[in-house]
Protein backbone atom coordinates (compact mmCIF):
# COMPACT_ATOMS: atom_id res chain seq x y z
CA UNK A 1 0.00 0.00 0.00
CA UNK A 2 1.17 3.25 -0.65
CA UNK A 3 -0.29 6.37 1.54
CA UNK A 4 0.97 9.92 0.22
CA UNK A 5 -0.20 12.39 2.42
CA UNK A 6 0.03 16.46 1.98
CA UNK A 7 3.00 15.95 0.13
CA UNK A 8 5.58 18.50 -1.37
CA UNK A 9 8.27 18.89 -3.47
CA UNK A 10 9.74 22.70 -3.56
CA UNK A 11 13.45 23.87 -5.24
CA UNK A 12 14.38 26.96 -4.89
CA UNK A 13 16.23 28.38 -8.22
CA UNK A 14 17.53 31.96 -7.85
CA UNK A 15 15.01 33.11 -5.55
CA UNK A 16 11.86 31.43 -7.19
CA UNK A 17 10.10 28.38 -6.04
CA UNK A 18 9.17 25.60 -8.39
CA UNK A 19 6.47 23.90 -6.35
CA UNK A 20 7.09 20.04 -8.50
CA UNK A 21 4.84 18.29 -6.05
CA UNK A 22 2.60 20.99 -4.35
CA UNK A 23 0.31 19.72 -2.14
CA UNK A 24 -0.74 15.74 -3.21
CA UNK A 25 -2.66 13.23 -0.78
CA UNK A 26 -3.08 9.72 -2.57
CA UNK A 27 -3.69 5.90 -1.30
CA UNK A 28 -2.86 2.96 -4.06
CA UNK A 29 -3.69 -0.40 -2.66
CA UNK A 30 -1.80 -3.50 -4.14
CA UNK A 31 -2.35 -4.89 -6.91
CA UNK A 32 -3.63 -1.44 -8.64
CA UNK A 33 -2.74 -0.77 -11.81
CA UNK A 34 -2.63 3.38 -12.05
CA UNK A 35 -2.29 5.94 -14.64
CA UNK A 36 -0.73 9.09 -14.22
CA UNK A 37 -0.65 11.71 -16.86
CA UNK A 38 -0.61 15.75 -17.04
CA UNK A 39 1.31 18.14 -19.21
CA UNK A 40 4.91 18.62 -19.32
CA UNK A 41 5.92 19.48 -15.93
CA UNK A 42 3.45 19.42 -14.09
CA UNK A 43 5.11 16.85 -11.40
CA UNK A 44 4.75 13.33 -12.46
CA UNK A 45 7.98 12.29 -12.50
CA UNK A 46 9.00 14.07 -9.23
CA UNK A 47 5.92 12.21 -7.59
CA UNK A 48 6.92 9.29 -9.12
CA UNK A 49 10.35 9.52 -7.73
CA UNK A 50 9.51 10.56 -4.29
CA UNK A 51 6.85 7.53 -3.99
CA UNK A 52 9.41 5.00 -5.16
CA UNK A 53 11.96 5.97 -2.92
CA UNK A 54 14.37 7.83 -4.91
CA UNK A 55 14.02 11.16 -3.35
CA UNK A 56 12.64 12.92 -0.35
CA UNK A 57 10.01 15.79 -0.14
CA UNK A 58 10.40 18.75 1.25
CA UNK A 59 7.52 18.19 3.66
CA UNK A 60 4.71 15.63 3.86
CA UNK A 61 4.31 12.08 4.63
CA UNK A 62 4.62 8.90 2.37
CA UNK A 63 4.35 5.81 3.47
CA UNK A 64 5.02 2.11 1.79
CA UNK A 65 3.37 -0.91 3.43
CA UNK A 66 3.13 1.25 6.80
CA UNK A 67 6.91 2.44 6.18
CA UNK A 68 7.03 6.40 6.34
CA UNK A 69 9.98 6.82 3.86
CA UNK A 70 11.00 10.09 5.20
CA UNK A 71 12.14 8.73 8.11
CA UNK A 72 14.61 6.55 6.40
CA UNK A 73 18.58 7.30 5.97
CA UNK A 74 19.77 6.99 2.10
CA UNK A 75 20.69 3.66 2.87
CA UNK A 76 18.04 2.29 4.41
CA UNK A 77 15.86 3.95 1.61
CA UNK A 78 18.12 1.92 -1.17
CA UNK A 79 17.68 -0.99 0.29
CA UNK A 80 13.86 -0.78 0.80
CA UNK A 81 13.45 0.13 -3.09
CA UNK A 82 16.10 -2.94 -4.23
CA UNK A 83 13.73 -5.02 -1.97
CA UNK A 84 10.75 -4.07 -2.96
CA UNK A 85 10.30 -1.41 -5.96
CA UNK A 86 11.41 -1.49 -9.93
CA UNK A 87 11.64 1.94 -11.77
CA UNK A 88 11.40 2.35 -15.00
CA UNK A 89 13.28 6.00 -15.57
CA UNK A 90 12.04 8.75 -18.54
CA UNK A 91 15.73 8.89 -19.29
CA UNK A 92 16.59 5.81 -18.97
CA UNK A 93 19.81 6.08 -16.55
CA UNK A 94 22.06 3.20 -17.99
CA UNK A 95 25.34 2.84 -17.26
CA UNK A 96 27.17 3.75 -20.62
CA UNK A 97 30.05 1.59 -20.28
CA UNK A 98 28.82 -1.58 -19.11
CA UNK A 99 27.15 -4.06 -21.46
CA UNK A 100 23.12 -4.77 -21.49
CA UNK A 101 23.48 -7.83 -19.94
CA UNK A 102 25.42 -6.49 -16.93
CA UNK A 103 23.14 -3.40 -16.52
CA UNK A 104 20.27 -5.62 -16.05
CA UNK A 105 22.51 -8.06 -13.48
CA UNK A 106 22.99 -4.90 -11.21
CA UNK A 107 20.03 -5.54 -9.16
CA UNK A 108 21.02 -8.63 -8.77
CA UNK A 109 24.04 -7.73 -7.90
CA UNK A 110 23.31 -5.74 -4.78
CA UNK A 111 20.99 -8.05 -4.06
CA UNK A 112 23.79 -10.51 -3.92
CA UNK A 113 22.57 -12.93 -5.95
CA UNK A 114 25.18 -15.85 -7.24
CA UNK A 115 26.90 -15.20 -10.94
CA UNK A 116 25.66 -17.92 -12.36
CA UNK A 117 21.90 -17.34 -11.59
CA UNK A 118 22.12 -13.81 -12.27
CA UNK A 119 23.50 -14.34 -15.70
CA UNK A 120 20.65 -16.42 -16.52
CA UNK A 121 17.55 -14.70 -15.17
CA UNK A 122 19.27 -11.30 -16.61
CA UNK A 123 19.64 -13.24 -20.35
CA UNK A 124 16.11 -14.37 -20.08
CA UNK A 125 14.54 -10.88 -19.49
CA UNK A 126 16.85 -9.03 -22.14
CA UNK A 127 14.75 -11.93 -24.38
CA UNK A 128 11.73 -11.41 -23.40
CA UNK A 129 12.32 -7.87 -24.07
CA UNK A 130 13.40 -8.82 -27.65
CA UNK A 131 17.23 -8.10 -26.73
CA UNK A 132 18.47 -11.68 -27.04
CA UNK A 133 21.20 -10.81 -29.43
CA UNK A 134 22.38 -7.77 -28.32
CA UNK A 135 23.73 -9.02 -24.62
CA UNK A 136 27.24 -7.62 -24.66
CA UNK A 137 26.32 -4.30 -26.64
CA UNK A 138 26.80 -0.94 -24.76
CA UNK A 139 23.95 1.54 -24.51
CA UNK A 140 26.06 3.82 -27.29
CA UNK A 141 25.57 0.95 -29.40
CA UNK A 142 21.51 0.32 -29.54
CA UNK A 143 18.98 2.67 -30.57
CA UNK A 144 16.88 4.51 -28.37
CA UNK A 145 14.13 1.88 -28.15
CA UNK A 146 16.62 -0.34 -27.42
CA UNK A 147 18.08 1.84 -24.89
CA UNK A 148 14.35 1.96 -23.30
CA UNK A 149 13.68 -2.00 -23.20
CA UNK A 150 17.14 -2.60 -21.23
CA UNK A 151 15.76 -0.01 -18.71
CA UNK A 152 12.89 -2.23 -18.69
CA UNK A 153 14.16 -4.90 -18.29
CA UNK A 154 16.55 -3.70 -15.52
CA UNK A 155 13.42 -2.55 -13.65
CA UNK A 156 12.03 -5.82 -13.61
CA UNK A 157 14.58 -7.94 -12.80
CA UNK A 158 14.36 -8.33 -8.67
CA UNK A 159 10.59 -9.27 -9.38
CA UNK A 160 9.77 -6.13 -7.39
CA UNK A 161 6.13 -5.64 -5.73
CA UNK A 162 5.70 -2.03 -7.02
CA UNK A 163 7.03 -1.15 -10.78
CA UNK A 164 6.98 2.17 -11.83
CA UNK A 165 7.47 2.96 -15.18
CA UNK A 166 7.48 6.72 -16.69
CA UNK A 167 6.66 7.17 -20.06
CA UNK A 168 7.74 3.37 -21.31
CA UNK A 169 6.87 3.23 -24.98
CA UNK A 170 8.06 7.05 -24.87
CA UNK A 171 10.50 5.61 -27.85
CA UNK A 172 9.27 2.79 -28.72
CA UNK A 173 7.19 2.04 -32.20
CA UNK A 174 3.21 0.21 -31.69
CA UNK A 175 4.54 -3.13 -32.14
CA UNK A 176 7.41 -3.02 -29.43
CA UNK A 177 5.02 -0.87 -27.13
CA UNK A 178 2.40 -3.38 -27.17
CA UNK A 179 4.76 -5.98 -26.19
CA UNK A 180 6.01 -3.78 -23.36
CA UNK A 181 2.37 -3.23 -22.54
CA UNK A 182 1.85 -6.99 -22.61
CA UNK A 183 4.60 -7.50 -19.86
CA UNK A 184 3.19 -4.60 -17.28
CA UNK A 185 -0.27 -6.29 -18.20
CA UNK A 186 0.70 -9.66 -17.02
CA UNK A 187 2.46 -8.38 -14.15
CA UNK A 188 -0.30 -6.57 -13.13
CA UNK A 189 -2.68 -10.33 -13.26
CA UNK A 190 0.70 -11.62 -11.04
CA UNK A 191 -0.93 -9.80 -8.47
CA UNK A 192 2.08 -6.39 -8.66
CA UNK A 193 1.28 -3.30 -8.32
CA UNK A 194 1.98 -0.99 -11.60
CA UNK A 195 2.19 2.70 -11.79
CA UNK A 196 2.46 4.28 -15.17
CA UNK A 197 3.41 7.70 -16.25
CA UNK A 198 2.23 7.80 -20.26
CA UNK A 199 1.22 10.98 -22.55
CA UNK A 200 -0.54 8.11 -24.63
CA UNK A 201 -4.39 7.74 -24.01
CA UNK A 202 -4.09 4.04 -25.48
CA UNK A 203 -1.04 3.02 -22.81
CA UNK A 204 -2.87 4.53 -20.03
CA UNK A 205 -6.17 2.17 -20.77
CA UNK A 206 -4.45 -0.57 -19.41
CA UNK A 207 -4.65 0.68 -16.24
CA UNK A 208 -7.96 1.29 -14.02
CA UNK A 209 -7.72 3.75 -12.83
CA UNK A 210 -5.91 7.83 -13.96
CA UNK A 211 -4.74 10.17 -11.67
CA UNK A 212 -4.20 13.71 -13.76
CA UNK A 213 -1.84 15.97 -12.50
CA UNK A 214 -2.10 19.52 -13.11
CA UNK A 215 0.94 22.28 -11.40
CA UNK A 216 2.07 19.87 -9.34
CA UNK A 217 -1.67 18.63 -7.96
CA UNK A 218 -4.26 16.82 -8.93
CA UNK A 219 -6.89 17.51 -10.81
CA UNK A 220 -8.76 14.02 -11.26
CA UNK A 221 -8.40 10.77 -9.82
CA UNK A 222 -10.91 8.03 -11.20
CA UNK A 223 -11.92 4.98 -13.16
CA UNK A 224 -10.28 4.96 -16.35
CA UNK A 225 -13.33 4.96 -18.88
CA UNK A 226 -11.51 3.13 -21.59
CA UNK A 227 -13.08 3.32 -25.17
CA UNK B 1 17.29 18.07 -51.99
CA UNK B 2 18.52 15.13 -50.02
CA UNK B 3 19.51 12.28 -52.74
CA UNK B 4 20.84 9.60 -50.92
CA UNK B 5 21.90 6.24 -53.49
CA UNK B 6 22.79 2.45 -51.92
CA UNK B 7 23.81 4.03 -48.68
CA UNK B 8 24.97 1.29 -45.82
CA UNK B 9 26.12 1.68 -42.16
CA UNK B 10 27.56 -1.05 -40.94
CA UNK B 11 28.65 -1.94 -37.53
CA UNK B 12 30.81 -4.97 -36.40
CA UNK B 13 30.56 -6.11 -32.91
CA UNK B 14 32.32 -9.22 -31.82
CA UNK B 15 32.53 -10.35 -35.34
CA UNK B 16 28.44 -10.36 -36.02
CA UNK B 17 27.65 -7.24 -38.17
CA UNK B 18 25.00 -4.84 -37.37
CA UNK B 19 23.39 -3.31 -41.26
CA UNK B 20 21.77 -0.67 -39.60
CA UNK B 21 21.27 0.82 -42.98
CA UNK B 22 21.36 -1.73 -45.18
CA UNK B 23 20.56 -0.01 -48.76
CA UNK B 24 18.63 2.69 -48.79
CA UNK B 25 17.78 4.81 -51.93
CA UNK B 26 15.67 7.75 -51.31
CA UNK B 27 14.97 11.41 -52.91
CA UNK B 28 13.63 14.36 -50.70
CA UNK B 29 12.74 17.66 -52.64
CA UNK B 30 13.45 21.14 -50.84
CA UNK B 31 10.35 22.04 -49.12
CA UNK B 32 9.13 18.20 -48.54
CA UNK B 33 7.34 17.06 -44.98
CA UNK B 34 8.39 13.83 -44.54
CA UNK B 35 7.53 11.28 -41.89
CA UNK B 36 9.83 8.33 -40.91
CA UNK B 37 8.61 5.42 -39.10
CA UNK B 38 9.41 1.57 -38.25
CA UNK B 39 10.35 -0.45 -35.48
CA UNK B 40 12.67 -0.10 -32.78
CA UNK B 41 16.56 -0.74 -34.23
CA UNK B 42 14.97 -0.29 -37.80
CA UNK B 43 17.51 2.56 -38.43
CA UNK B 44 15.58 5.70 -38.58
CA UNK B 45 18.22 7.63 -36.38
CA UNK B 46 20.90 6.04 -37.84
CA UNK B 47 19.91 7.07 -41.59
CA UNK B 48 18.87 10.58 -39.95
CA UNK B 49 21.86 11.04 -38.47
CA UNK B 50 23.79 10.09 -42.06
CA UNK B 51 21.67 12.80 -43.93
CA UNK B 52 21.83 14.87 -40.95
CA UNK B 53 25.40 15.24 -41.28
CA UNK B 54 26.33 14.21 -38.44
CA UNK B 55 27.71 10.35 -39.20
CA UNK B 56 29.86 8.98 -41.96
CA UNK B 57 28.14 6.00 -44.27
CA UNK B 58 30.03 2.55 -44.24
CA UNK B 59 29.60 3.24 -48.02
CA UNK B 60 26.99 4.94 -50.64
CA UNK B 61 26.42 7.84 -51.61
CA UNK B 62 24.71 10.92 -49.29
CA UNK B 63 24.21 14.49 -51.46
CA UNK B 64 22.31 17.65 -49.67
CA UNK B 65 22.16 20.49 -52.56
CA UNK B 66 24.58 18.60 -54.64
CA UNK B 67 27.13 18.51 -52.03
CA UNK B 68 28.78 14.39 -51.75
CA UNK B 69 28.78 14.90 -48.24
CA UNK B 70 31.41 11.70 -48.04
CA UNK B 71 33.60 13.74 -49.73
CA UNK B 72 33.72 16.41 -46.33
CA UNK B 73 36.07 16.54 -43.62
CA UNK B 74 34.86 16.44 -40.17
CA UNK B 75 35.35 20.19 -39.69
CA UNK B 76 33.87 21.07 -43.24
CA UNK B 77 30.55 18.91 -42.39
CA UNK B 78 30.14 20.78 -38.86
CA UNK B 79 30.11 24.12 -40.86
CA UNK B 80 28.38 22.52 -43.22
CA UNK B 81 25.71 21.37 -40.98
CA UNK B 82 25.34 24.25 -38.97
CA UNK B 83 24.47 26.59 -41.83
CA UNK B 84 21.69 24.33 -43.28
CA UNK B 85 20.63 21.87 -40.95
CA UNK B 86 18.93 21.67 -37.72
CA UNK B 87 18.57 18.38 -35.31
CA UNK B 88 16.31 17.47 -32.80
CA UNK B 89 17.85 14.15 -31.35
CA UNK B 90 15.98 11.39 -29.50
CA UNK B 91 18.04 11.51 -26.61
CA UNK B 92 18.36 15.69 -26.15
CA UNK B 93 21.75 15.72 -25.97
CA UNK B 94 22.11 18.89 -24.07
CA UNK B 95 24.99 20.15 -22.34
CA UNK B 96 24.25 19.33 -18.56
CA UNK B 97 26.20 22.75 -16.85
CA UNK B 98 24.69 24.94 -19.30
CA UNK B 99 21.57 26.45 -18.84
CA UNK B 100 18.73 26.54 -21.06
CA UNK B 101 19.43 29.76 -22.29
CA UNK B 102 23.27 29.23 -23.12
CA UNK B 103 22.11 25.72 -24.46
CA UNK B 104 20.11 27.48 -26.88
CA UNK B 105 22.62 30.00 -27.89
CA UNK B 106 25.17 27.15 -28.54
CA UNK B 107 24.87 27.14 -32.17
CA UNK B 108 24.63 31.55 -32.59
CA UNK B 109 27.91 31.25 -31.11
CA UNK B 110 29.32 28.97 -33.56
CA UNK B 111 28.02 30.96 -36.14
CA UNK B 112 29.62 34.26 -35.15
CA UNK B 113 26.32 35.96 -33.79
CA UNK B 114 26.84 39.11 -31.67
CA UNK B 115 26.13 38.22 -27.88
CA UNK B 116 23.01 40.75 -27.77
CA UNK B 117 21.02 39.14 -30.52
CA UNK B 118 22.18 35.50 -29.33
CA UNK B 119 20.59 35.99 -26.07
CA UNK B 120 17.48 38.10 -27.52
CA UNK B 121 16.80 35.54 -30.58
CA UNK B 122 17.37 32.34 -27.84
CA UNK B 123 15.22 34.00 -25.32
CA UNK B 124 12.41 34.71 -27.97
CA UNK B 125 13.34 31.09 -29.24
CA UNK B 126 12.51 29.19 -25.77
CA UNK B 127 9.47 31.41 -24.98
CA UNK B 128 8.04 30.21 -28.22
CA UNK B 129 8.30 26.69 -26.72
CA UNK B 130 6.51 27.72 -23.28
CA UNK B 131 10.09 28.38 -21.37
CA UNK B 132 10.50 31.94 -21.32
CA UNK B 133 10.49 31.17 -17.53
CA UNK B 134 13.41 28.62 -17.20
CA UNK B 135 15.78 30.19 -19.06
CA UNK B 136 18.55 30.16 -16.29
CA UNK B 137 17.51 26.58 -15.49
CA UNK B 138 19.90 23.77 -16.26
CA UNK B 139 19.08 20.51 -17.72
CA UNK B 140 19.11 18.46 -14.47
CA UNK B 141 16.65 21.30 -12.92
CA UNK B 142 13.91 20.61 -15.65
CA UNK B 143 11.67 17.48 -17.03
CA UNK B 144 11.86 15.18 -19.82
CA UNK B 145 9.66 17.22 -22.04
CA UNK B 146 11.01 20.63 -20.64
CA UNK B 147 14.25 19.04 -21.80
CA UNK B 148 13.01 17.89 -24.97
CA UNK B 149 11.73 21.50 -25.98
CA UNK B 150 14.94 22.62 -24.92
CA UNK B 151 16.45 20.80 -27.29
CA UNK B 152 14.02 21.77 -30.18
CA UNK B 153 14.73 25.03 -29.06
CA UNK B 154 18.35 24.44 -30.12
CA UNK B 155 17.89 22.96 -32.83
CA UNK B 156 15.44 26.03 -34.63
CA UNK B 157 17.62 28.82 -33.86
CA UNK B 158 19.75 28.35 -36.66
CA UNK B 159 16.83 28.99 -39.14
CA UNK B 160 18.01 26.12 -40.47
CA UNK B 161 16.52 25.11 -44.20
CA UNK B 162 16.20 21.14 -43.46
CA UNK B 163 14.96 20.41 -39.55
CA UNK B 164 15.55 16.78 -38.69
CA UNK B 165 13.33 15.56 -35.44
CA UNK B 166 13.97 12.67 -34.18
CA UNK B 167 10.96 11.59 -32.17
CA UNK B 168 10.41 15.28 -30.91
CA UNK B 169 7.01 14.97 -28.89
CA UNK B 170 8.04 11.54 -27.52
CA UNK B 171 8.35 13.27 -24.02
CA UNK B 172 5.29 15.63 -24.39
CA UNK B 173 1.91 15.40 -23.21
CA UNK B 174 -0.68 16.23 -25.73
CA UNK B 175 -0.90 20.17 -25.28
CA UNK B 176 2.62 20.24 -25.53
CA UNK B 177 2.63 17.76 -28.80
CA UNK B 178 0.20 19.83 -30.28
CA UNK B 179 1.89 23.53 -29.63
CA UNK B 180 5.69 21.97 -31.06
CA UNK B 181 3.82 19.99 -34.28
CA UNK B 182 2.48 23.81 -35.21
CA UNK B 183 5.78 25.26 -34.60
CA UNK B 184 7.12 22.12 -37.44
CA UNK B 185 4.43 22.90 -39.79
CA UNK B 186 4.65 26.78 -39.88
CA UNK B 187 8.33 26.29 -40.63
CA UNK B 188 7.19 24.08 -43.60
CA UNK B 189 4.71 26.25 -44.55
CA UNK B 190 7.78 28.89 -44.80
CA UNK B 191 9.02 26.73 -47.35
CA UNK B 192 11.42 24.41 -45.11
CA UNK B 193 12.14 20.90 -45.23
CA UNK B 194 11.34 18.84 -42.05
CA UNK B 195 12.21 14.90 -41.49
CA UNK B 196 10.29 13.57 -38.73
CA UNK B 197 11.13 10.42 -37.12
CA UNK B 198 8.01 9.24 -34.48
CA UNK B 199 6.08 6.22 -33.89
CA UNK B 200 2.91 7.77 -33.54
CA UNK B 201 0.39 8.21 -36.43
CA UNK B 202 -1.32 11.58 -35.44
CA UNK B 203 2.39 13.02 -35.53
CA UNK B 204 3.33 11.22 -39.03
CA UNK B 205 -0.06 12.52 -40.68
CA UNK B 206 1.53 16.29 -40.36
CA UNK B 207 4.04 15.33 -43.00
CA UNK B 208 2.69 14.70 -46.71
CA UNK B 209 4.69 11.59 -47.54
CA UNK B 210 5.76 8.33 -46.02
CA UNK B 211 8.96 6.49 -45.95
CA UNK B 212 8.96 3.30 -43.41
CA UNK B 213 11.77 1.40 -42.56
CA UNK B 214 12.43 -2.63 -42.00
CA UNK B 215 15.78 -3.86 -41.04
CA UNK B 216 17.58 -0.74 -42.45
CA UNK B 217 16.16 -1.09 -45.75
CA UNK B 218 12.99 0.83 -47.22
CA UNK B 219 9.85 -0.71 -47.51
CA UNK B 220 7.23 1.64 -48.02
CA UNK B 221 7.41 5.25 -49.29
CA UNK B 222 4.63 7.09 -50.70
CA UNK B 223 1.90 9.82 -49.70
CA UNK B 224 0.33 9.68 -45.99
CA UNK B 225 -3.30 8.42 -45.95
CA UNK B 226 -4.43 10.87 -43.28
CA UNK B 227 -7.47 9.73 -40.97
N1 LIG C 1 27.37 2.29 -32.46
C1 LIG C 1 26.65 1.20 -32.79
N2 LIG C 1 27.22 -0.02 -32.76
C2 LIG C 1 26.50 -1.11 -33.07
N3 LIG C 1 25.22 -1.12 -33.44
C3 LIG C 1 24.59 0.07 -33.48
C4 LIG C 1 25.26 1.29 -33.16
N4 LIG C 1 24.36 2.30 -33.28
C5 LIG C 1 23.19 1.74 -33.66
N5 LIG C 1 23.32 0.40 -33.79
C6 LIG C 1 22.30 -0.56 -34.19
O1 LIG C 1 21.78 -0.19 -35.45
C7 LIG C 1 20.39 -0.53 -35.51
C8 LIG C 1 19.59 0.71 -35.91
O2 LIG C 1 19.69 1.67 -34.88
P1 LIG C 1 18.83 3.02 -34.92
O3 LIG C 1 19.24 3.82 -33.72
O4 LIG C 1 18.99 3.67 -36.25
O5 LIG C 1 17.35 2.47 -34.78
P2 LIG C 1 15.97 3.29 -34.68
O6 LIG C 1 15.14 2.88 -35.83
O7 LIG C 1 16.23 4.74 -34.48
O8 LIG C 1 15.33 2.67 -33.37
P3 LIG C 1 14.44 3.35 -32.20
O9 LIG C 1 13.07 3.45 -32.76
O10 LIG C 1 14.54 2.30 -31.11
O11 LIG C 1 15.05 4.64 -31.83
C9 LIG C 1 20.01 -1.06 -34.12
O12 LIG C 1 19.98 -2.47 -34.13
C10 LIG C 1 21.11 -0.54 -33.24
O13 LIG C 1 21.36 -1.40 -32.14
N1 LIG D 1 16.15 19.80 -9.62
C1 LIG D 1 15.18 20.64 -9.96
N2 LIG D 1 15.31 21.95 -9.72
C2 LIG D 1 14.34 22.81 -10.05
N3 LIG D 1 13.16 22.49 -10.63
C3 LIG D 1 12.97 21.19 -10.90
C4 LIG D 1 13.96 20.20 -10.59
N4 LIG D 1 13.47 18.99 -10.99
C5 LIG D 1 12.25 19.22 -11.53
N5 LIG D 1 11.96 20.53 -11.47
C6 LIG D 1 10.75 21.18 -11.94
O1 LIG D 1 9.62 20.59 -11.31
C7 LIG D 1 8.51 20.59 -12.22
C8 LIG D 1 7.96 19.18 -12.34
O2 LIG D 1 8.93 18.34 -12.96
P1 LIG D 1 8.62 16.83 -13.36
O3 LIG D 1 9.90 16.26 -13.91
O4 LIG D 1 8.00 16.13 -12.21
O5 LIG D 1 7.52 17.02 -14.50
P2 LIG D 1 6.80 15.93 -15.39
O6 LIG D 1 5.34 16.01 -15.13
O7 LIG D 1 7.46 14.60 -15.25
O8 LIG D 1 7.05 16.50 -16.85
P3 LIG D 1 7.37 15.74 -18.25
O9 LIG D 1 6.04 15.24 -18.74
O10 LIG D 1 7.89 16.86 -19.09
O11 LIG D 1 8.36 14.67 -18.01
C9 LIG D 1 9.03 21.11 -13.56
O12 LIG D 1 8.67 22.47 -13.67
C10 LIG D 1 10.54 20.97 -13.42
O13 LIG D 1 11.22 21.94 -14.15
MG1 LIG E 1 8.61 13.40 -16.50
MG1 LIG F 1 15.94 6.03 -32.87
Amino acid sequence: TIEVKDLYKIYSLEGVEIHAVNGITINIEDGEFVSIMGQSGSGKSTLMHIIGCLDKPTRGSAKIDGQEITDLTENELADFRLDKIGFIFQTFNLIPRASALKNVELPLIYAGVSRAERRERATKMLESVGLGDRLSSRPTQLSGGQQQRVAIARALINNPKIIFADEPTGNLDSKSGTEIMAILDSLHEQGKTVILVTHEAEVAEHANRLIRLFDGKVIEDGPIKAN
